[in-house]
This record gives C-alpha cells, sequence and structure tokens, in this order.
C-alpha cells in the first residue's frame, strides 16, 4: 500500500512553496493537483483495502473536491506546473502538451493500440 | 471479429451481440457483432458506441455511433467537436480507399480512433497512451481491449479446418436486413492468394484475411484485415511491432498454421 506516497506527492504540489496556496478555492492548478491526489488513491484502492490511512485520504478527497468546487473529471497532473508559466485551458486539453508541463517528457510515453476487425 | 488488445494479443472470438472494448474514466466502447453466414460462429461489427465522457474545461459528454447503414460524419448531437478548446474532433478521413473512414482526436487524452465501413461491416482502432488505461485485475470488469475475449467467446483452430471444408451460405440477421446473395467459395488456396494481392507479409493480419475469406468468401470484407494494419499505421506513434520477428501466431485463433 502506497498511500503514504500519494500523500507526500499531494502536499509537495499543493505546498507554499510550490507557489500553490489551498486558500485559492478556484485555482485551476489545485483542482489539477487534488484529481491527481484521487487518481493515485485510486490506483492503490486493492493493495489498501482496510487501510486506515487509505480510507481516510479517500474521504478527505471527496471533501476536498466539494469545498474548492473542483470537478473530479479533468486534467490530472503528477507535478506541479509552475506558476510563471501557467497553461491556458486549451493547453491544458493537449494530453502531450500536459506531459510536457508536468515534466516528464524526457520519459518518453508509450501508446497502446486496440483493434477490432473482420469476422 | 479478430481483436488486438492493448496488451498486442490477438484473438477471434464470437461476442455475438453488445460487448464493452473499453471503459475507464475517459471513454466508454461498445460494440455490436452480428452473425455472418450461417452455420458459423463467426459474426462482425454492426454498431459502435463510443462515449466520450465529460474532461472538466475541454469536453462536455458526447456519443458517437455508427452503424453499418449509417458512419456518420458527427456526434449523436449532431456537432463536430466538443466543447471551446477543440481537443475533441471528428474529421473524415481520405487515402487509403478501404471503404470510408472517420477519424475522431481526442487530445485532451491524447486519444485517436478510426472507425471504417468495409463491405458490410464495421472496423475499430484505437491509440491511447498507456498512463491513461489501467491494466489492473479490477479495472472496471469486462472490456475486451483490456483484457481479451472470455475464454468461452474464443474461436478454436480447429473449428475453421471443419467448417472450410463446406460453402458458406451468407446468413441473416435483423440488423442487416434481407439475405444477401451468396458469395463464391474460397479453397484455402484461392484465399491465400487472394490476400496476398494487398497483404505482403504473411503476418496476423494476413491470416486474418484468409479467416475472413474462408469463412464469408466476401472479397470486399477481406479488406479488413489491410484496413485494419493501415490504421495501426495511421495511429504513430506506436511502441507495437507491426510484424512479430516470431513465427505468426494467432492466440487462440481460428486459423491454424496447416489451414492458412
Amino acid at each position: 500500500c502506497r498511500i503514504q506516497r500519494c500523500n507526500a506527492e499531494y502536499v509537495a504540489s499543493t505546498s507554499p512553496s510550490s507557489g500553490l496556496q489551498e486558500d485559492v478555492a478556484l485555482d485551476v492548478d489545485y483542482c489539477i493537483a487534488l484529481r491527481a491526489y484521487a487518481l493515485c488513491t485510486r490506483r492503490q484502492a486493492r493493495s489498501c483495502r482496510g487501510d486506515l490511512v487509505y480510507h481516510s485520504a479517500v474521504f478527505r478527497i471527496k471533501e476536498l473536491f466539494s469545498q474548492h468546487n473542483c470537478s473530479s473529471d479533468g486534467p490530472t497532473s503528477s507535478a506541479k506546473v509552475p506558476s510563471t508559466s501557467r497553461p491556458a485551458v486549451s493547453e491544458l486539453c493537449d494530453y502531450e502538451n500536459r506531459v510536457l508541463l508536468s515534466g516528464s517528457a524526457s520519459q518518453q510515453k508509450k501508446y497502446a493500440h486496440c483493434g477490432l476487425f473482420g469476422d | 471479429p479478430h481483436l488486438r488488445t492493448f496488451r498486442d494479443e490477438f484473438q477471434t472470438c464470437k461476442v455475438e451481440g453488445a460487448w464493452p472494448l473499453i471503459d475507464n474514466r475517459f471513454l466508454s466502447v461498445q460494440v455490436t457483432n452480428v452473425p455472418v453466414v450461417l452455420g458459423s460462429s463467426a459474426t462482425a461489427t454492426s454498431k459502435i458506441t463510443v462515449i466520450f465522457k465529460s474532461y472538466h474545461g475541454c469536453t462536455d459528454q458526447k456519443v458517437y455511433q455508427a452503424t453499418t447503414e449509417d458512419l456518420p460524419l458527427a456526434f449523436q448531437d449532431g456537432t463536430r467537436s466538443g466543447g471551446d478548446s477543440g481537443s475533441l474532433t471528428i474529421v473524415e478521413r481520405g487515402g487509403s480507399g478501404v471503404g470510408r473512414q472517420v477519424k475522431i482526436q481526442a487530445r485532451y487524452m491524447g486519444t485517436s480512433i478510426i472507425v471504417r465501413r468495409v463491405g458490410s461491416y464495421l472496423t475499430f482502432a484505437i491509440r491511447m497512451p498507456e498512463d491513461t488505461l489501467d491494466f489492473s485485475e479490477d479495472s472496471g470488469g469486462l472490456q475486451l481491449c483490456l483484457h481479451g475475449c472470455p475464454r468461452n467467446e474464443l474461436i478454436k483452430e480447429h473449428t475453421l479446418g471443419r467448417q472450410s471444408q463446406q460453402p458458406r451460405l451468407q446468413g441473416t440477421n435483423t440488423e442487416m436486413g434481407p439475405l444477401r446473395p451468396p458469395h463464391q467459395v474460397y479453397t484455402v488456396e484461392r484465399a491465400t492468394a487472394k490476400c496476398r494481392e494487398t497483404l505482403q507479409v504473411e503476418d496476423v493480419y494476413f491470416q486474418s484475411c484468409v479467416f475472413d475469406l474462408l469463412t464469408t468468401g466476401d472479397p470486399e470484407f477481406s479488406m479488413a484485415a489491410f484496413g485494419a494494419l493501415e490504421d495501426l499505421k495511421a495511429l504513430p506513434p506506436s511502441k507495437l511491432k507491426q510484424n512479430s520477428p516470431r513465427p505468426p501466431r494467432l492466440y487462440n485463433q481460428g486459423v491454424s498454421d496447416s489451414s492458412a
């Protein structure tokens, strides 16, 4: 169970030193960080079954979505976007652009393919 | 139909009726397959429904549906894009000439989809970033693209060997309308020769082409495999190898080495 890692990433991405303040209620970047946190916890669902820290996090995330008026669907990013180069919404709607902004461009992204044809 | 999963596995499946291909937080894809010939369990795709789920700030929920009668160049609500950002769009593809083609690009999730009509049926191809997929066993139950077909839906190798000895009659079904004139009967040799006209490499796509010809006897429908290969090439960047260095192998496929 790696819920502590999710917690740590979330804290790092929303700490004052990251340039992101939680009290900016509708901050696009905050919602991105929160969605990333939610995604991270969802991925731990199986291994963290019954873990009190995990279940607390799930409960807290639900509250935060509501408090900050964030939608649960939308872009996620595991890394903080520098505030000096805050992307426009249209840039956030481009997956490859988001990958670049999140700083993981050096990791070559892999794509999977599925096809259904013939009889 | 023939299925190439996200894990690069090939299968030939029955999967008659409605089946989910993909169901995750971004989109849901469902297909309907109908029998193609009398006396065979083989089916082909007659309807494809793609639901692009709402993605905050990028697109509203959009539904695309294609049937054998209608391959629209728009979502069900009549629009050709989702939201104002232009990150979800539909365009018509030209090019290689195998059937009519529609390409849907969902930039917000790095995903492209191609839907074709080949002969009387539909084909589907999608490319998605791996990190948007959840390969875990818990990931949303049945998803053919993710987990492949259930074991009891696979068409076994021996089935073709028996059936290829007998002539095929084009079947009827409620969605495809009246009985069509029977197509010619292909022997393995003739089917192989026909498929060599369009597919140079004798890989799994080639074997699928042979299977389709033997099953339906419809030369137009045999182009489905060629179209699927074209779609794979048209959806870069892909890390998948198109031709395995190993001998061609259809995983639990309907074409055995001896028959193909």
